[in-house]
């Protein structure tokens, strides 16, 4: 599902900027 | 020369901040930073709640994710408003993101 993968790279975005 | 009264000179200093352990916490090495010693608290920084929903995310096989009422029903002492002030948190920070719907969850560090 094309949703998942959204999420999925949103979150990843998320994870990256809170721990830079 | 200096004289060296090295012995209860300043009057007793007594702090409790002694054990300057923290025996090993293994498993996530990068994070470090931030712990503040609160005994609810893990190495990362989350709650105990947090860390409990975090585990189960991480440790849910299923691609979509595993659901809040799962969730609820493994983590029978916790509320469902309580699990998803939880999960809204983890998603911000980026830890789990939702799948199919917003009621099903999985990290983003499994992949």
């Amino acid at each position: 599902l094309d949703r998942i993968a959204k999420n999925k790279k949103l979150a990843l975005e998320r994870l990256a900027a809170n721990s830079a | 020369s200096k004289p060296q009264d090295r012995m209860g000179g300043g009057g007793g200093v007594i702090s409790t901040m002694g054990s300057m352990s923290h025996p090993g916490m293994g498993s996530m090495g990068s994070m470090g930073g931030g712990y503040s010693g609160a005994s609810s608290m893990a190495a990362n920084g989350l709650s105990a709640n947090q860390n409990q929903v975090l585990c189960l995310i991480k440790s849910c096989p299923e691609p979509q994710g595993i659901s809040i009422q799962e969730l609820k029903q493994k983590l029978s002492g916790m509320s469902i408003s309580v699990i998803r002030q939880v999960v809204d948190f983890l998603s911000n920070e980026g830890h789990i993101f939702s799948t199919i719907d917003e009621d099903h969850f999985r990290s983003t560090d499994n992949d």
